[in-house]
């Protein structure tokens, strides 16, 4: 009987690991590939998912879904996405957010920079560990592949040396 | 084993993370 294990998986990047995790969501909108996730939708309905009371109705009605090409409602959009997460590490969570980990929109929008969207993704993730459901999040993460629990905990640590979350 | 060995740790590096940050408060400063 083969007794080692199977060598270890490479390290998927922060961004691809993170997308992993979203998908786990189930958003009425696609999250397959970072393309589809620039246009902030995704985003905005696992945030709704994470905290319906903070991310509520009202404010889930302000990010437009028919996103298309325009890179100014995908910018509106990330913009809306980004302000809701620092209103709620600020406000909810009491925290601030580190420069260092704040996300340049724009290089998300103009050239869907996956480094960039994997700093708005960690963000998200940060709002998951740290919500009234945290325990539903973190299991959840509990069951993602070795390689992505690994990425995923790495992302956590480096919030949590950042922000003292 | 050497390779069982590495890969029991890191399970268990990864269990235990996540399982302290299950034990942890809430961060709503309430």
């Amino acid at each position: 009987m083969e007794e080692t294990q199977p060598p270890p998986q490479p390290k998927l990047p922060l961004c691809d690991s993170l997308m992993i995790w979203l998908q786990t969501f189930n958003t009425a909108s696609p999250c397959q590939d970072v393309k589809q996730l620039t246009s902030g939708v995704a985003m905005a309905q696992v945030l709704h998912q994470i905290d319906a009371a903070w991310f509520n109705e009202s404010w889930l009605s302000r990010i437009k879904e028919d996103v298309g090409d325009n890179w100014r409602i995908k910018a509106s959009n990330l913009k809306k996405v980004l302000q809701g997460i620092m209103s709620y590490y600020h406000e909810f969570l009491g925290q601030q957010i580190s420069e260092a980990l704040v996300p340049d929109l724009n290089q998300i929008t103009e050239c869907s920079d996956p480094v960039e969207l994997g700093r708005l993704l960690q963000l998200i993730l940060g709002c998951a560990i740290n919500c009234e459901k945290k325990q539903e999040h973190i299991q959840n993460i509990m069951t993602l592949e070795e390689s992505v629990q690994h990425v995923v905990m790495t992302a956590i640590q480096e919030l949590m040396s950042k922000e003292g979350l | 084993d050497p390779n069982m060995k590495a890969g029991a740790t890191s399970e268990g590096v990864l269990a235990n993370f996540f399982n302290s940050l299950l034990s942890k408060k809430t961060g709503s400063p309430g």
